[in-house]
Parts: C-alpha cells; structure tokens; sequence
C-alpha cells in the first residue's frame, strides 16, 4: 500500500526539507523502498540538494499541475530507488484558475502514487496554492517543530486545524506525527516546547527527537543526506531512528 | 522624512521577525523614534512577541485591507513611542480581489506613514499577497539571511530580482541592506556564507553580523526585546550596532 505523506509546517525553518531529503535517502538507499521525493516549495530546496540545479531541467511540477501532463514527464533520477520532481519558482504564481484547469486535484493519480513504495513531499512555509495541492494529494502529514518557543504558538493551531483540513482537503489525510527539530538539550527552551508537545499531543509526537547539529546544516553544500556525509553522526543516527518509526507507524 | 522598512525573505525562519521586532523596539526606546511596526505574517509572531494574544484584538490589518478601513482602527500601543499593526491568520486568505477593492494598493497613506518616524513591516516566508502589499508600500527593504548553505542560494536570486520588482511594484524600492543573522564563528559554514554575500553585494550588507544566541530564542516567550531581557548580551550589543547603521543609512 502506497504512503503517501506531505512535510508540511508554515513556520519558517522548521526543517521540512531536511526531514524530507533525509527521510527520503534513508528510505530509498538503505531501506530499498522505490521512494519519489515531490518538491513543492519554489524556493526549490529539495531539488538543490539533489544536486539539480533549477535551470537544468525543463519540465517542472509547476508544468504538471498547469499543463496537465503525467507526472513522470518530469522526474529526474536521484539516485538508487530515488526518483525527484522538480519544483521551480514559478510555483509562487500558482493561482486558483489552474487547479480548476487540472483533471484531479491531486499531484499525482492512483495508479502514479502506487508505483512507489512512498511518495514524500516537501512543502514551502505557507498555507498557499502549492501546500494546499500537497495537503490534497497526501495521505499523512508530518509537521516538523523546532524546538523554540516562536515555532510552538502557530504549530499547536495547525494541528488542532487538522479536523477542519481534512474535512475541507481530503477525508483520509491523517496526522503521521509531531517531529521536534533542532533540539538542543543545554536550552531550557528546548526541553520545554518538547514537554508541551507531548502534553497536549501524546503518542503522536515520535520518540526521536533530532538535535541541532551543524552538520546538517553543512550537508546540503555538500549535496548529500546526513548518511553520505557524516555516517557516524548523532544527526545520522537520529534520522535512522526516525524512519524506522515511521515505516512502523505506516 | 519618514522611513518604510520592509524586512522580507521568502526562506523560512532567516530571523525576519526577530530583526523587525529588535530594531522597532530600539528605535522607539532607546532612540525616541516614533515607531510603527507592521505585522503581515498571518502567523502573526510580530503580535504575539508584543503580548497581545491574537484574540484579544477586534480589528487587524485584514480588516484594514478588506474593509478600507483607516489605519488606525487597528494600532495598539505596544510601548513607548512604539505602536503595533497587529496581524491574525486571515492574512492568508488574501485574494486578488481584495486588492481590486483597496482604495489605494498601500497599506498606509502617505499622511499615515508621515505620522511616523520609522514604519517597520515583518513579512511571512512567502512571496504572496502580505509580501507583495508590504513590497508596495515600503521605501526600502532590509533582508535578513541566516549564515547558512540552503538560505544562501535563493536569497541572491531574489537581490539580483530587486531591479524586477521595482519596475513592477514599487519604483522608489530600495535595497536597504542584508542583514547576516545566526552567526556560528566556528562553523566553517557561516563564514563562507559571510563572505560570499559581502563578495556579491560589497556595503550592501551590514558591517553588523547577528551572532546565534540563545538569548534570541528565548526573550520571545518572555514577551521582551533583546535589550529588556538580556541588556549586557552579544545579542543586545549587536541588534543596537545593527540599528545605528540603519539610522545612519537613512
Ligand atoms: N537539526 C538541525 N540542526 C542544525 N541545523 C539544522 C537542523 N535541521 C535543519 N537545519 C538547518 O536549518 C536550516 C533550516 O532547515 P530547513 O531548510 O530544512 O527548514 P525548512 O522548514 O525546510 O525551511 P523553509 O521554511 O524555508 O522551507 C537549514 O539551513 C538546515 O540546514
Ligand atoms: N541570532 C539568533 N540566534 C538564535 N536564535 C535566533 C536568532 N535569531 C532568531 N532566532 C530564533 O530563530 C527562530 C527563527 O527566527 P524568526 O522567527 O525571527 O525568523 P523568521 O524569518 O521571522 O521566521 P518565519 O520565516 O517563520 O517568519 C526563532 O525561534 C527565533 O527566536
Ligand atoms: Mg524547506
Ligand atoms: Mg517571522
């Protein structure tokens, strides 16, 4: 049974595309699991860290959704059951004519979706067009929170929201879990928004917490996940554990 | 001469809320500037920082813009010569056709904006509606670019595009500067990102560099700026130098 599942949160920062890039490659490379990475965010993030740069491709999702082609007119081999569509700038000028223009409103049909084992997709730091299109699309949603005090307000309103998301989206959108990000366990801060969140959100918070770790901010220079660049990492070890709880919670 | 500052990124968590909240609350403090801060994050950070919690409020900038109200329906005091637009989540529910209806495609009037020394505007991680509003009205526009790899390479699009926008929104738009924020001096990282910007951009980019501190992550929760929860940190020192360069760019 195909997964289908949107990183999404509208505070900035959060680590949406580190969660994705990473959750990805694990699942793709050490897994075996055919897993298609979807970039939803035009700042193109995803697709940066793949190593593709955004002018060297010509057919991107923001062609998908307004010209209505197959999907896989532009996927791009990423590496070992990995396979990425492309986001490109113009996914900021999405307007409500081209979703009424499109055959379904969702990314990717039935039949696209179950020839992979996991569809994961990353979305840009905003309620707009593109994550409402990821919302629809998804079966799961994942919300990645870092742990400050800033991240928290907002966050707790989405997934209280979630009942309304899924009666107005998509009926079978479920929450997937709570991801706490950039955790640093010296701050007080830190460990306060984790004890909220488990408080008020219980089982759905994974146990895996990711600490801050400055090598996850150099692994995208670097174009590779947190595994190829730094196996021995506690940042490599935190992901590892991660996608072995969410391949448990499927 | 009054000053309309937009501080924008469309790169999540670059520290734009932290920057607009630090520097009005300064300037109107400290520098007895008549300070207005403008909050059109539908998140509504800005607001929360200033401990007026969003429900607290009948009238917000939505409202301003989809009613065409006066501005000042909606000002709360938020401190010494400091008065705050609060936003609400609505913000993102923004359409085409509430701009059609606005008397003018300002937030605020000229006379409005002259009312006030410094009007500081906080924008969300997006380029929609709120951005494109605050991008119209502002003067000048200061970006905050968190010294790392992923926010680096958009972020000089969106300079190089800083010619576009002018022409198609707002002629008298000027890059008021980039900010460096979340500095590590030990990482590697941050400094090649430093160095590149200042490589690009030469005195476009502030001789001021905002250092991580965790000071930054906390004073929100307290509801306090830097310079009321931690007076003597390198974070207060830094965000006083950062807005004497910004009085002094004038
Ligand atoms: N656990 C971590 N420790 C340290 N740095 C991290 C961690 N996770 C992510 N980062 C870094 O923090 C920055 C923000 O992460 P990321 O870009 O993944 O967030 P995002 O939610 O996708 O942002 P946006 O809202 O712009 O899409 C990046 O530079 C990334 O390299
Ligand atoms: N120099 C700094 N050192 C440490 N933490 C910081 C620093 N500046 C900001 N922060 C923290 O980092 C987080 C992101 O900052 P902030 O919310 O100001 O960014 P933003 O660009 O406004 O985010 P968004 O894109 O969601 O609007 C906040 O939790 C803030 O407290
Ligand atoms: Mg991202
Ligand atoms: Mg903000």
């Amino acid at each position: 049974m195909a997964r289908v599942i949107a990183i999404s949160n509208q505070k900035g920062g959060a680590g949406k595309t580190t969660t994705a890039v990473n959750l990805g490659a694990r699942l793709a490379k050490f897994h075996k699991k055919r897993t298609l990475l979807m970039d939803m965010d035009p700042q193109a993030h995803c697709t940066l860290w793949s190593g593709i740069n955004p002018g060297s491709f010509s057919v991107s999702i923001y062609h998908i959704i307004t010209q209505n082609l197959p999907l896989k007119q532009c996927l791009i081999e990423a590496g070992e059951n990995l396979f990425l569509a492309p986001a490109d700038a113009r996914l900021s000028r999405l307007r409500a004519q081209d979703v009424r223009l499109m055959k379904s409103p969702f990314l990717l049909t039935r039949e696209e979706a179950d020839s992979y084992d996991f569809t994961i997709i990353d979305c840009p730091p905003a309620m707009g067009l593109p994550t409402l299109f990821a919302l629809a699309s998804a079966s799961e949603l994942i919300i990645p929170v870092q742990t400050q005090f800033l991240a928290l307000e907002r966050t707790i309103e989405l997934i209280k929201n979630l009942r309304v998301l899924r009666q107005k989206f998509n009926r079978r959108l479920r929450l997937g879990g709570i991801v706490c990000t950039m955790y640093d366990p010296r701050t007080n801060i830190s460990r306060e928004v984790v004890g909220r969140l488990q408080r008020l959100f219980g089982d759905k918070v994974f146990k895996t917490i990711i600490h801050r770790d400055v090598r996850l901010e150099e692994c995208p220079a670097h174009r590779k996940s947190i595994f190829e660049y730094s196996p021995n990492s506690n940042a490599a070890k935190q992901y590892e554990e991660f996608t072995e709880e969410v391949l448990k919670s499927g």
